[in-house]
């Protein structure tokens, strides 16, 4: 598993991150730098081409409170729509699941079926109620997500899942479509005299005027 | 489309961390443009896990709420700048500071005007420092404010100051413009439109050629 997140982390370079300057400190570590996270990414068969990772898991030992903010696009993706639904009914969520390739929006009602069979699926898995996993797709729009293969890799994801700089490295690659880059970063600072650790990954290069709420 | 997990091991109840998240999501990843395409995906998702041992935080206006409001806001803001960085056939980084606004939004409206601008853009590409296309796209943000008032400075190269156009040193200015692009560094463009309080920045990149290749072939 070290292995493959090494790979997998190393397959595109990393973004240079222009943090502002602060108290904190930048650490490594990504979305995992912080207590009680883990992360994986690998190649599940998504892509249309090349065999870049394209499938991301993040999860939570505990019930993490959860916050979201979603695209107000009237036009919103199934894992969109999901998500919105599953955080006004739950405070907290301990994993989301992330795949490149299809974006799975203007799919109409077999994509949000498949949405909820992924989100299903992963959280058998995991031992989870299926309310507790979250789901993000980025990719070509108007595609369904290449679901046999995605559930086909979810055992092979979640026996990845690690909590090291890799898992983060990996799942950051994993999500991203026409990057160049990678982008991961991770600080260390004080909350009320206690060091506390925020951390993170994102994606995106095109279609991108974010207007989230 | 832009994607985004940010997790944290600070303690916080509910309702503070998606208002410090929303709030965080305002000053970073609603402030980055780079084709002006609203995706249908947008999401950012931020967990806390509390396995920090730091003390609770139930106020948004607590000092530990703050010391966390400044991390969020700073890592969504390193992730946002690196995605207008990473923009499709970009060269360089815009940066675009306005101050002397009223207030935040009012600022951080008109710099995403002026980062959102396609003219103002494809001027960086080009490497001209065309400050009619900076304060034009500034005027029309929505936001009032004197003309007389519009300072617009690109590096250190002061192009226009109280509403009157400078002599400024067209070379420099245009030499700036191009070694950002050589080393895929970042272009800052600094306007002040009054003496108000509010400052707010936006993110983007150049507009190249490169773009419309790359989404000419990204077929569905």
């Amino acid at each position: 598993a070290s292995s493959t997140l090494n790979e997998a982390s190393n397959c595109i370079p990393v973004a240079p991150i222009f943090l502002p300057e602060g108290p904190w400190k930048e650490i490594p570590g990504g979305v995992t730098a912080a207590k009680g996270f883990k992360a994986a990414g690998i190649y599940g068969g998504l892509r249309a081409t090349g065999e870049k990772p394209d499938l991301a898991l993040v999860t939570c030992d505990v019930d993490a409170i959860a916050a979201g903010a979603f695209t107000t696009n009237v036009v919103a993706a199934a894992p969109v729509i999901y998500c919105r639904h599953a955080l006004d009914n739950s405070e907290t969520a301990r994993a989301v699941l992330i795949n490149a390739g299809q974006a799975n929006a203007a799919t109409g009602d077999a994509g949000y079926q498949d949405a909820l069979e992924c989100v299903d699926t992963l959280a058998m898995l995991l031992n989870l109620k299926p309310k507790e996993v979250l789901i993000e797709s980025t990719g070509v729009i108007g595609q369904r997500i290449r679901k046999e293969a995605l559930l086909n890799s979810l055992p092979r994801l979640v026996n990845n899942l690690s909590s090291s700089a890799e898992g983060a490295g990996s799942a950051a690659v994993a999500i991203t479509t026409t990057d160049l880059v990678s982008k991961s970063v991770a600080v260390e600072s004080q909350v009320g005299g206690t060091k506390i650790r925020v951390g993170g990954m994102a994606k995106g290069s095109g279609m991108i005027h974010p207007n989230m709420a | 489309t832009m994607l985004g997990i940010i997790t944290t091991d600070a303690l916080v109840n509910t309702d503070v961390w998606r208002k410090m998240v929303q709030i965080a999501v305002n000053r970073s990843f609603n402030q980055i443009t780079v084709d002006g395409d609203t995706s249908t995906n947008d999401t950012v998702i931020a967990l806390a896990s509390g396995l920090s041992g730091s003390t609770s935080i139930s106020s948004l206006a607590s000092y530990e709420a703050i010391e966390l409001q400044s991390c969020l806001d700073a890592v969504m803001q390193g992730l946002a700048k690196s995605i207008a960085w990473d923009g499709e056939g970009a060269t360089c980084l815009i940066e675009v500071t306005v101050t002397g606004a009223e207030s935040e939004v009012e600022a951080a409206k008109i710099a995403r005007s002026v980062a959102s601008s396609s003219l103002v853009k494809a001027a960086v590409y080009g490497r001209d420092p065309n400050w009619g296309r900076i304060a034009a796209a500034a005027g029309y943000a929505g936001i009032h404010f004197l003309q007389s008032k519009l300072c617009i400075r690109l590096g250190d190269v002061l192009l226009m100051d109280n509403g009157q156009p400078l002599a400024f040193d067209r070379a420099v200015a245009s030499g700036y413009l191009r070694k950002a692009g050589e080393i895929h560094d970042t272009v800052g463009i600094h306007i002040s439109v009054g003496e108000g309080s509010g400052i707010g920045r936006a993110w983007g990149c150049d507009l190249s050629y490169d773009y419309v290749k790359i989404n000419g072939e990204y077929t569905t």
